[in-house]
C-alpha cells in the first residue's frame, strides 16, 4: 500500500461520507443525481463480490463494506426517505443511465482479462465506474447553481481517481506491478471526465465566485 | 480463491 493509494481511498471515503452526511443532516438531496448514485451502488455490488471468497486484508474488507453500505444508504435515502425524496429533482435528473449500463456490459463481454463470471462482473464495474459520474455532471450543468457540498463531492471523487492514477504509476516503477491496461484506460477516461469540472471548480475558487458550469 | 487474488485494489 503506497501513500497515493491510501490518500485515494481516504478521499473516496470522504466523498461518500460528505454526501451521506449532507443528505442525513439537512434531509435534502438537492443537486444530487440519483442515477449516478444507483450506478455507483451497482459498481460496488459487481466489483466487491470477492468479499466472501478472497480475503486480502482487514482494511480491504472494511473499506468494501463501507462503500457498499454508504452507496446503498444514499440510494435508499433519495428513493425512500419521506423527507429527502421530496427534494429529489426527478425532472432534471433524466440521464438514461441504462444507456451506460448496457454498453459497459457488452464491452466487458468483449474485452476482459478472464472469462469467468466474477471477472466479467469486475470488468463491467471498472467500465461502469468510468462513466457513472455523467448523470451527476449533466445535472450540475442543468441546475447551473452548484451548492458547495455537491461541488465538493464531485471534486473529491475526481481527486480520488487522480490519486489512483499516481498510485498505478508508483506501483509500476516500484513493484513492477502492471495494472491491466483495461483498468488503466478506464481509469484515465474517468479522470479526464472530471477535467473540465476541475477547471471551473478551480476558477470559481480562485475568483471567489459561485461555481457556475457553462450550459 | 487459489493463489494471489486478481485484484488487490478497491
Amino acid at each position: 500500500m503506497n501513500i497515493f493509494r491510501l490518500a485515494g481511498d481516504m478521499t473516496h471515503l470522504a466523498s461518500v461520507l460528505v454526501l451521506l452526511l449532507k443528505i442525513h443532516t439537512i434531509k435534502s438531496c438537492a443537486g444530487v443525481s440519483l442515477k449516478t448514485q444507483e450506478l455507483y451502488a451497482l459498481v460496488f455490488a459487481t466489483r466487491y463480490l470477492d468479499i466472501f471468497t478472497d480475503f486480502i486484508s482487514v482494511y480491504n474488507t472494511v473499506m468494501k463494506l463501507i462503500f457498499l453500505g454508504s452507496s446503498f444508504s444514499i440510494v435508499w435515502y433519495i428513493r425512500r426517505h419521506k423527507i429527502v425524496r421530496r427534494s429529489y429533482d426527478k425532472e432534471q435528473d433524466t440521464f438514461r443511465h441504462y444507456f451506460l449500463v448496457l454498453p459497459c456490459l457488452l464491452l466487458a463481454l468483449l474485452i476482459h482479462e478472464k472469462f469467468t463470471v466474477k471477472e466479467l462482473l469486475w470488468t463491467f464495474s471498472i467500465y461502469l465506474e468510468a462513466v457513472a459520474i455523467l448523470p451527476q455532471l449533466v445535472l450540475l450543468q442543468r441546475t447551473r447553481n452548484i451548492d458547495n457540498l455537491t461541488g465538493q463531492y464531485v471534486f473529491l471523487l475526481g481527486a480520488y481517481r487522480s490519486l489512483y492514477i499516481l498510485n498505478w504509476i508508483y506501483r509500476y516503477f516500484t513493484e513492477r506491478h502492471f495494472v491491466h491496461w483495461i483498468t488503466w484506460i478506464a481509469g484515465l477516461v474517468q479522470t479526464l471526465l472530471y477535467a473540465d469540472f476541475f477547471y471551473y471548480y478551480f476558477e470559481s475558487w480562485k475568483n471567489n465566485v459561485k461555481l457556475q458550469l457553462p450550459a | 480463491g487459489l493463489g494471489q487474488p486478481m485484484h488487490d485494489e478497491l
